[in-house]
């Protein structure tokens, strides 16, 4: 993780996963 | 040529109107009726009032009621434009606008702009960033040594903070996601185009309310 930048990290986030709204 | 005319297009009472929504958005009718569909799943979850609150935003992210999460909270907020702690459907269309694969890229750099400036200042400031980071890392169960946070956060900063004041603004922002276009990922919902196939039921409750009305 230190090799990625702190956006890249955050963006994995299951929070920001929005496509989990459309699985019924 | 569709089955239905505009004229007899269903309404939602209490919501607005899809044609008006359409007119706003990059969806069609059709897609803003099938999102419908979605927004009656999510709105019913806790409480079947036509509208989504944060639990069953929470829900319907991570099927976990319970789960607080720092990133859903955020995006929760900035679907409520209106500041009424529930998301309307009018709210839910033109947010979920953003995440279409056709939508301008400004505004999704926009969006996750304000996404990451947790307290809304126009800057996004590394103790916010810090903040995210050990919310991810909650959320994750990783561990990392604070020290290793902060190198994060070091190189983070000497690549995105150009002019080192400690705080990344707008045009810091569109610099960095420029060079670094994984981080639009997230802003692109795939399935937002296959949304009529996916809730297929939408021409099935149009006719339905035709008839019923």
């Amino acid at each position: 993780p230190v090799l990625m930048n702190a956006f890249e990290l955050i963006s994995t986030s299951q929070g920001l996963n929005l496509s989990s709204l459309f699985e019924k | 040529m569709g089955c239905f005319s505009s004229k007899h297009r269903r309404q939602f009472p209490g919501h607005e109107d899809p044609v008006s929504l359409a007119s706003q958005t990059a969806f069609t009718v059709s897609e803003v009726e099938a999102l419908f569909e979605l927004f009656k799943s999510i709105s019913s979850s806790v409480i079947d009032d036509g509208l989504i609150s944060k639990e069953e935003f929470q829900l319907a992210l991570f099927k976990n009621r319970k789960k607080e999460n720092l990133f859903a909270n955020r995006i929760f907020d900035l679907f409520d434009v209106k500041h009424k702690g529930v998301i309307d459907f009018g709210d839910f269309v033109r947010a979920l606008n953003v995440f279409h694969p056709n939508a301008p890229h400004e505004d999704k750099v926009d969006f996750s702009f304000k996404l990451y400036d947790l307290d809304s200042t126009g800057f996004i400031e590394r103790q916010e960033v810090k903040q995210m980071l050990i919310a991810l890392l909650c959320e994750s169960e990783m561990k990392l040594a604070d020290e290793t946070i902060e190198i994060i956060l070091d190189k983070t900063f000497v690549d995105a903070d150009v002019n080192q004041d400690g705080k990344i603004d707008k045009e810091e922002w569109q610099n960095f996601v420029s060079r670094n276009p994984s981080l639009m990922k997230i802003m692109t919902l795939p399935y937002l185009r296959d949304i009529t196939t996916t809730f297929p039921s939408f021409v099935f409750n149009s006719e339905v309310d035709e008839i019923a009305t």
